[in-house]
């Protein structure tokens, strides 16, 4: 369902060039968990971002199914994005000014549902990520592991063909971690949804189906996850 | 160095009293690491910024030393800290229109170090926590775990007494966090510093002198580390 042919992406910092993704040519197929590793700065964000259209690269093109969404414009993105990809980003992005309930019915408010059934839907996700009692908070009056899980019910609220994570788990405790990967991974399996989840968390690997590691801006090796 | 005596904090949220920190009394000593963890949720972060001054508690006495914190006025915490108290933030707090180097530069501004002194001090703590070629970086041209280390290097900046750090390492991959530990341990027991470290890490626990369990903001349970 993802497909990167050849992709770079390089910044130019004054006389010096930051090759962030350098190189990778990668298949992702529906319905997969795929688990991107590596140290820090080795350009996992940046691959994420890439992939589900929010950056564009520097050479090399990129589909989602056969959308060849490089070469979209910005309003074809937003609408392309909106209906097909959720994202939980490294520092969550919630809206300061919105309660965690709001905040999850914000990507439904393209869908065409009523306003009932946007509600209904938001609140079956806090309370499935264990925030039942958090509902009219703020991101302010939450913890950072609460916010977190926010960000999460988030990228599933308008059940997109795939979602995007980039360390999801990284303010949880490990108790906490393995609800979400195992939520996570369920909710994916019921609606042959597709997971790319970077994840520094080596344990959260055996969720996945491959395990791709990378080190500075390439594929150094793919794993193969429990789930052959 | 740092001393509770029954310590609350709670948030009042419409009809309902959220009990942060729910009863903590506890005793810091000098020179000590200690790790504090626990559930998403549990109160560690609110009772870091207790500790540090960036809050107050709704009862009970909180001393850094012989200083009762929690009695003064937001001018006096805010010279106290400056001289005292370095801060690791759970989502980092970087400024975003200053580089990684004027970041770090920054606590050291009011210390009455000359330019040239403050700016060699910030590339050594910059370069010891790996971010040697990225010091010219705004926050925005970093990866969440570079961030993660400019906040980390920013804290130690000013050789403050106590060092407080919410999940310092939570962006980063294992071996990076190693580093950041080493390097965080290393360098107090050099100085005398006293580090208050909140970690889900379990692993990086064997770094601590005593590890404090919290649930629903009370103390569950206190182990020895392995510096016994
Ligand atoms: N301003 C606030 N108003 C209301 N409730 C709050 C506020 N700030 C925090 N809380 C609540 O206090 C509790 C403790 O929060 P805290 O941030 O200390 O948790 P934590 O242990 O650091 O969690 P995490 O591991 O997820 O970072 C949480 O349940 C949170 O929802
Ligand atoms: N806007 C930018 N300008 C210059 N360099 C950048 C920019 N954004 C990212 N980089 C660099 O690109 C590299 C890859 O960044 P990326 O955020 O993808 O890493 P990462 O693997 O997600 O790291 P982490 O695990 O720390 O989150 C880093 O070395 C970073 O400094
Ligand atoms: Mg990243
Ligand atoms: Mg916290």
């Amino acid at each position: 369902i993802v497909t990167l042919d050849n992709v770079y992406r390089a910044y130019k910092m004054g006389s010096e060039i930051i090759k962030a993704v350098d190189g990778i040519s990668l298949k992702i197929t529906q319905g997969e968990v795929c688990c991107l590793q590596g140290p820090s700065g080795s350009g996992k964000s940046t691959l994420l971002h890439l992939m589900a259209g929010l950056d564009k690269p520097t050479k090399g093109s990129i589909h989602i199914g056969k959308t060849r969404i490089d070469k979209l414009n910005e309003n074809q993105l937003a609408v392309f994005r909106q209906r097909y990809v959720g994202f939980v980003f490294q520092n969550y992005y919630l809206i300061p000014t919105l309660t965690a309930l709001e905040n999850v019915t914000m990507p439904l408010s393209f869908c065409g549902m009523s306003r009932k059934k946007r509600t209904e839907r938001a609140k079956e996700l806090l309370e499935a990520v264990g925030l039942k009692d958090r509902m009219k908070h703020k991101p302010s009056e939450l913890s950072g592991g609460q916010q977190q899980r926010v960000s999460i019910a988030r990228a599933f609220a308008n059940n997109p063909k795939i979602i995007f994570a980039d360390e999801p788990t990284g303010n949880l405790d490990t108790a906490n971690a393995f609800e979400m990967m195992k939520l996570m991974t369920s909710m994916a399996r019921q609606f042959n949804q597709t997971l790319v989840i970077v994840t520094h968390d080596v344990e959260l690997s055996e969720f996945a189906t491959r395990i791709i590691k990378l080190r500075d801006g390439k594929i150094e090796k793919i794993e193969n996850g429990r789930d052959q």
